[in-house]
């Protein structure tokens, strides 16, 4: 049975880093 | 071109918390998330708001845009209808619970505007 790391279920939503 | 959606949403994928417990994808509360994010030295959770559900380029898909963050950044992706995202104290939500049902057996509310999701971001890019 495959395992999955519960980070693949949360979108990466990554604004544009302004620094 | 929309994301497609992974097997992992399927009603009975076993997921695994960052401090190695094992949950099914529908049992999964929202306290997982964020304690996982705490355990993690680089994905931090985000608060990502529901501003606009909109038409995608093809009939089953839709764009959604979000305001992340503390900083309200503007994040558009394009889904298919049945994607299913995480809202804060209320679980599995897509824009077309019915039809996530129907594929994936997983029981979903109604994405809505003002929904309040479970985003990742990086801790620092720096």
């Amino acid at each position: 049975v495959p395992v999955f790391p519960w980070h693949s279920l949360v979108p990466f939503l990554a604004p544009t880093q302004s620094d | 071109s929309p994301v497609a959606l992974p097997p992992f949403f399927m009603r009975g994928s076993i997921i695994q918390l960052a401090d190695g417990e094992l949950k099914r994808v529908e049992d999964l509360k929202t306290e997982d998330f964020i304690q996982s994010a705490e355990i993690s030295s680089e994905l931090k959770i985000d608060s990502s708001t529901v501003e606009r559900i909109d038409s995608g380029q093809s009939p089953n898909a839709v764009v959604i845009q979000f305001s992340v963050g503390e900083l309200k950044a503007q994040v558009c992706v394009e889904v298919l209808v049945e994607y299913p995202f995480f809202v804060f104290g209320q679980g599995w939500s897509s824009c077309c619970p019915d039809r996530t049902t129907q594929l994936f057996e997983l029981s979903c509310a109604k994405l809505c505007v003002g929904d309040v999701c479970v985003s990742l971001t990086l801790r620092s890019l720096r």
